[in-house]
């Protein structure tokens, strides 16, 4: 199953 | 004092358009280095990141650091009534709750002022850093635009892969499947019509096209598009903006679990 991430999975919020 | 005076107002427009449907409320960071956006969808799935440096700007004087939060709906309602040839100055006193649009025509005959009020919107801002890509693909826009338009009408997901034989796009749905092709072609004699792939290693990344779509609203800002992959990283759809900055799009992958 495709899961669909999300940006802040990604990237540290500043 | 804010006031930014932008020759090219077709630019701020073409932005706007590109933007206002993927986010609804963001804010302009303005600083002496330029005009900034970064701002998520509301989903969290995506990302814009806008530079607009002070140099491509005819005037550019920011007092201060300055955080403008606006509604792109209505910025965009507000520079639709701009001409595409229209000189577009943005000005916002200190402490002013209020932001105005001044359109000029060319031949200065007509002045429009335009006056929005500015909104408090909490944003985090993400800290994303320069990274090294697998691979770099620059295409033409035109042209990537059309491949997520076509796939769309077959599938709701597309896998972007990249090997040495080029770029392919594909997807699956309920009718079938497609696959695109794209292969490495600079010898094309105009530049801006040239597939140019950089790949340290082969990768292959599953997005949601709904998104791609959305991104592919800049593409009248510039005639090339470059895509940046790297494996389990959100791919970067970059449009530059002539001689002032970018527009950045970050697409989050959808990962097998």
């Amino acid at each position: 199953k495709l899961q669909q991430k999300k940006m802040t999975g990604f990237f540290d919020k500043r | 004092m804010l006031e930014l005076r932008l020759v090219q107002g077709s630019l701020l427009k073409k932005v706007l358009e590109a933007i206002k449907d993927l986010v609804n409320d963001a804010n302009f960071d303005c600083s002496a280095t330029g005009f900034s956006l970064q701002a998520m969808d509301s989903s969290h799935v995506a990302l814009v990141a806008l530079l607009l440096r002070s140099e491509g700007f005819e005037h550019y004087r920011c007092d201060r650091n300055l955080s403008m939060g606006m509604n792109l709906g209505n910025m965009a309602k507000m520079l639709k009534c701009a001409g595409n040839d229209d000189i577009i100055t943005l000005k916002a006193d200190d402490g002013s709750d209020t932001v105005t649009f001044m359109f000029e025509s060319p031949t200065q005959d007509k002045i429009s002022d335009f006056e929005m009020k500015l909104m408090d919107i909490d944003s985090e801002h993400l800290g994303i850093p320069e990274a090294e890509y697998h691979a770099i693909v620059r295409m033409p826009s035109s042209e990537f635009g059309r491949i997520c338009k076509d796939l769309s009408s077959i599938g709701d997901t597309v896998v972007i892969s990249v090997t040495k034989e080029g770029v392919k796009f594909s997807t699956r749905g309920d009718i079938g499947t497609a696959n695109i092709v794209c292969r490495q072609n600079n010898t094309v004699d105009k530049p801006e019509e040239a597939t140019i792939i950089e790949m340290t290693e082969p990768v292959s990344l599953t997005f949601a096209l709904r998104y791609m779509n959305s991104f592919t609203k800049a593409t009248p800002l510039s005639s090339i598009v470059t895509l940046s992959l790297s494996s389990d990283l959100p791919v970067v759809v970059e449009y530059k903006i002539a001689e002032m900055g970018y527009i950045r799009f970050y697409l989050a992958p959808k990962i097998e679990e």
